[in-house]
This record gives C-alpha cells, structure tokens and sequence, in this order.
C-alpha cells in the first residue's frame, strides 16, 4: 500500500527493497513509541507517510539543513518603558 | 490579541509547497514570508521564485542548506528583487543564477527583524499579527513521522535544522497552538500544515523568528 501511494518503484536486485523495508521496519518501532505520549486532546499523531522508507540519517539528510544562528531576545513594546 | 488569528483567512498566504529532494526549506519560508508580506501591505498575492534564491543567495548551499537570515540579508543587502515563481520556476536543484535588470519587475526587502522570543510566545502572537507570517527554524526530527494533531512532546529545542513559516495561531481550545505552514506538499500533516503547542519553545518555534517588510 505505501509503495503504491507513495509511487515508490526499487531497483530490480532487491537490496534495495530490502533496505526500504528495514526502514520501513525501523519507522513502525519508532511510531509505537511516539504515539504512546499522544494521550492528551487534539495530540499529535504518528504514523506512516512519504518519509517512512528514508532512514533518518537520509532524512535529516536531504531534509534537516537550515541552520538558525544565535538571535537577540525580543525587546519590544512589552519590555520598552 | 485575538483568540483565533489565520492569514490564511485574509488570504496572504501562498499554497503549501514541496520542496522535493532538495534541502531548501530555507528559501521556501524566506521566499512565502516575502510573498505575504507584500500581500499583507495590499498588493495581489503573488507567487515569487524560490529558484532564484537557490541559485542566487551565495551564503546559502543551495540543496545542500542554508540559513534563513543569511538568505534575508543577502536580499537585503544586495537589494535583489524577487521575480515571479512562473519566470524562474523550482527545480529542485541549485543551478546558474539568472540576473535580471533593475528595471524588472519583482519584489525588493527592505527590512527584517531576527528576534528569539523564547519565553515571549505572547509577544511574538504580536509580532505575527502585526507583520505577517514569520520564518521560524524548528527541530524538526520528530516530524519524519507526523501525520497530524498538536505537537505537544518529544519535540526538541536543542537542534535547530528545519525552515518554516508560522501563518496564526488558535487560543480557543484546551491547547493553544501555532498554525504552521511546511515545504513538504500537502500530503504531509494537516494538508501540508502542523500544529505545534503554544509557550514552553515546542520544537524551538520561538527561537530565531523573522519578520519580514517588503
């Protein structure tokens, strides 16, 4: 289902699907434990979806690049005066 | 402050985008913040070119990353004015810059403000109501798996690595939360946008704000 929602087409040796599915595998474990915090109202929820066959080191990877730098405290009109 | 305040609603926020394999989020909140900007002050809502600043911000790494107020800076600094999405459309690969003359049209920054407002979420509610969407970077490891609802865990402050633009924020219901637009299509979350719970910096949302003013 996730290969065909997501149009997910592996090379033909099968190592590469074998790793996807190790991820795949990976990204199950990881969804179990995020969801067990998710008890209060309206909570986030986790599951499968477009990034579920990247490991994450591929998705902070290709993903996770901005960098923020050090910004000053705000001191607006709540502090001014 | 209102309880409830959407920009979505006054319709000066672009559509969800999708970066694809390309690690531009940094140019893709830059880039929405400077388009409803100009849309906050009046003018039509316009797509601008998120190409241009791939290929054109040298502070920046193109795919490989880039910092949002290294990109603002250079926009400001080098006074270069953003073009229409259609002339300089994404491709999702850094390539040659393409100049434009001074007389074409596009959209110029002429100031903006980086500001940490953590500890101050109330003020930066402010500061969005009365600018326009802002460019935040978040940690957003956790977000590899969000499907949707209100971030209220396991939401790091520590690791700053992921763009985006916050558009409103909800007060009215048991949890406050920001209204956050991402790059990854509307596929990913809440048709493209995430939740994140107000006050306590969930994710880091309230550490390296900017305001943009075209």
């Amino acid at each position: 289902t996730f290969r065909k929602t997501f149009h997910r087409l592996y090379g033909g040796s099968g190592d590469e699907f074998t790793r996807r599915l190790v991820h795949f595998q990976e990204a199950a474990v990881r969804h179990t434990h995020l969801n067990s915090f998710s008890t209060e109202p309206q909570s986030a929820t986790y599951g499968f979806n477009q990034f579920s066959d990247l490991s994450q080191e591929e998705f902070r990877g290709i993903y996770l690049q901005a960098t923020g730098g050090t910004a000053p405290p705000f001191s607006g009109p709540l502090t001014e005066g | 402050l209102p309880t409830r305040f959407d920009w979505r609603d006054k319709a000066v926020v672009a559509p969800v985008q999708d970066q694809l394999a390309c690690g531009s989020c940094w140019a893709f909140s830059v880039v929405g913040a400077v388009q409803s900007a100009r849309a906050v002050g009046g003018s039509p809502l316009q797509q601008l070119s998120v190409q241009q600043l791939l290929d054109c911000s040298f502070t920046n790494n193109g795919c490989g990353g880039g910092s949002p107020t290294a990109a603002l800076s250079w926009l400001q600094q080098t006074r270069e004015k953003l073009v229409a999405a259609a002339e300089y459309p994404y491709q999702a690969e850094a390539r040659i810059c393409r100049f434009f003359s001074q007389t074409h049209r596009g959209v110029e920054v002429k100031n903006f403000t980086v500001h940490s407002f953590r500890g101050q979420e109330a003020a930066m509610m402010a500061q969005l109501v009365e600018h326009g969407p802002l460019v935040v970077v978040v940690d957003a490891v956790s977000w590899q798996d969000y499907l949707g609802g209100i971030i209220q865990h396991h939401c790091s402050s520590q690791w700053p690595n992921h763009a985006v633009l916050v558009v409103g924020y909800d007060t009215s219901g048991e949890v406050p939360y920001w209204i956050v637009q991402n790059s990854w299509g509307t596929s990913w979350g809440n048709e493209g946008y995430v939740y994140i719970k107000m006050g306590g910096d969930i994710c880091g949302i309230a550490d390296c704000v900017a305001a943009v003013s075209v």
